[in-house]
């Protein structure tokens, strides 16, 4: 269930989708 | 959110609005497709969570978008030591919904901070639809507002007591130019940029007042407490869905097409 992303120092709870990457970049 | 500005639709997807009695009360965030974090003092108040709902996929708290969801929620797990070693201690919220939330470009997950993240110069945000003003005007946009970190001495200096600030909290805010998280952001997501992915580093929780600079908001640090959010989530079943049931209309169709079957069968 907890997948972690080593190269960003996070965890990710979900493995059907990316966390923290959203569709649209701030500018 | 005080001195911040709209934020753009699905620039934070991970945003969620907490309801209580129908009115935005608290902000969360997404971690998967049944939780979400957000923090203890939004449901202490009152333990009977039907009075609770979530919705995600939102800007305006008075427009639906077509990503819009709503849901019903199954349980809420309080930190154990909330309120145990200090009054807004342990502030964090674990919320199980009643159904799976469905992703799209305008609702997603973000990440957690693990304890050994790097915050030095990270680019940090906050995120609500919290009080704008110190008059207490609020509004129906999101407010989104870039803040620094504080660092925890520093903090403690500015609340001028070491027990104000414990290990399991941290500081932020733009004491220079007055921006900070105010009443009806609490449990809303404090986000630092790492690599191009946004992990969630504080969950809004308290400060003295929102008017006053000096006294910067005090955020639940999400790296103390990431392993008792893993574990919880993972030790935690699934709601238990309710049965497809055939709607009144459907029964009778469905019974002439299964005589027809029948029929067919002995030919």
């Amino acid at each position: 269930l907890v997948h972690r992303q080593p190269e960003n120092q996070g965890i990710s709870l979900t493995g059907s989708v990316a966390c923290g990457r959203p569709s649209m970049e701030g500018k | 959110i005080l001195g911040g500005v709209p934020a753009p639709e699905r620039k934070w997807p991970w945003q969620v609005s907490v309801h209580y009695a129908g009115l935005h009360v608290c902000g969360g965030s997404i971690l998967n497709e049944y939780w979400v974090l957000s923090a203890a003092h939004c449901f202490h108040r009152d333990k009977n969570i039907k009075i609770y709902d979530m919705y995600v996929g939102l800007v305006n708290l008075r427009v639906a978008g077509n990503h819009t969801q709503w849901y019903e929620v199954n349980r809420v797990i309080l930190h154990p030591t909330y309120e145990m070693y200090h009054p807004i201690g342990g502030d964090v919220a674990l919320v199980q919904l009643k159904t799976r939330i469905v992703f799209s470009e305008s609702v997603l997950p973000v990440c957690l901070a693990t304890p050994e993240v790097n915050l030095t110069s990270a680019n940090c945000w906050a995120t609500g639809w919290g009080l704008v003003s110190k008059q207490g005007e609020t509004s129906d946009e999101l407010q989104e507002m870039q803040l620094p970190l504080i660092l925890e001495p520093w903090c403690h200096l500015l609340y001028g007591h070491m027990s104000y600030i414990m290990p399991d909290m941290l500081c932020a805010g733009d004491i220079l130019n007055a921006k900070t998280v105010c009443e009806g952001d609490s449990g809303g997501p404090l986000v630092c940029e790492f690599n191009r992915s946004w992990l969630q580093i504080g969950i809004v929780s308290w400060g003295r007042g929102c008017s006053n600079p000096l006294y910067p908001g005090v955020y639940a640090s999400v790296s103390y407490f990431s392993k008792w959010i893993c574990d919880n989530i993972e030790i935690t079943p699934t709601p238990a869905q309710p049965a497809p049931a055939l709607s009144p209309a459907l029964g009778p169709t469905l019974s002439v097409l299964m005589a027809m079957l029948a029929g067919w069968s002995v030919l």
